[in-house]
């Protein structure tokens, strides 16, 4: 019944059979918390974002980090090669990490990187759809859905402008784009689930 | 259970992130 972590966001999927519970996940958290930061700082460069309530931005943040993450770290995912790569820099093949008890979020995440992928974004238009699936006036306990949903609006103008001036004969991109961030819920969904299995564990 | 994000510590890290100044005196 030996544990296993097996998340991307960890160094490696290896867990010290040694270790409490509590130690595991505080050096879990001491590796995924940099990206957090980051996200935080992204949120934090969105214009407009920081004129919400502090409330709505923490609201935001806790709902859409997981999928800006997924967004983020979507090159971890090698379609070709079906390995995935650790922050430790080690590469797992899916075959060896099905073997440690990754299932269906595994496959649904490379489905996802694979599609994103293949649209071949800029870094910049990438960045702005990353502020759409931030910007999500859906999200749970939004006090303000006025202004987040105002923002939100704005931003995916902002993205259909870019999108379209950048891929004139590819109007579907867009689209596309759109389609991803249902996906990013489900596979939020799927996460948060793994997440409560493990604290069970 | 039902908010995985502040059970498993996330809000935190969100919350001092968001203010960075705290954050800095903290490291």
């Amino acid at each position: 019944n030996r544990m296993h972590l097996v998340c991307p966001m960890n160094t490696s999927p290896h867990v010290d059979p040694q270790k409490s519970g509590h130690e595991v996940w505080e050096e879990f958290s001491h590796s995924f918390t940099p990206a957090v930061r980051e996200v935080v700082e992204f949120a934090k460069k969105i214009p407009g974002f920081r004129e919400l309530s502090q409330h709505d931005q923490v609201s935001l943040l806790k709902a859409g980090t997981f999928e800006v993450l997924v967004v983020r770290f979507a090159s971890l995912f090698d379609v070709k090669d079906r390995t995935v790569t650790f922050l430790g820099g080690k590469r797992y093949s899916v075959d060896s990490l099905r073997a440690l008890g990754a299932g269906d979020l595994l496959n649904s995440m490379f489905d996802f990187s694979e599609k994103l992928m293949n649209l071949g974004l800029s870094e910049e238009e990438m960045s702005l759809f990353t502020a759409v699936v931030l910007v999500s006036a859906d999200r749970s306990g939004i006090e303000n859905v006025n202004s987040v949903e105002a923002l939100q609006e704005t931003l995916i103008r902002a993205l259909r402008s870019l999108i379209t001036k950048n891929h004139p004969n590819e109007a579907s991109i867009f689209t596309k784009l759109l389609l991803k961030l249902p996906d990013l819920r489900s596979l939020n969904n799927m996460h948060s689930e793994q997440l409560l299995a493990f604290k069970v564990h | 259970f039902s908010d995985p994000a502040s059970n498993l510590g996330l809000e935190d890290i969100i919350r001092k992130a968001l203010m960075g100044n705290l954050e800095d005196r903290q490291e």
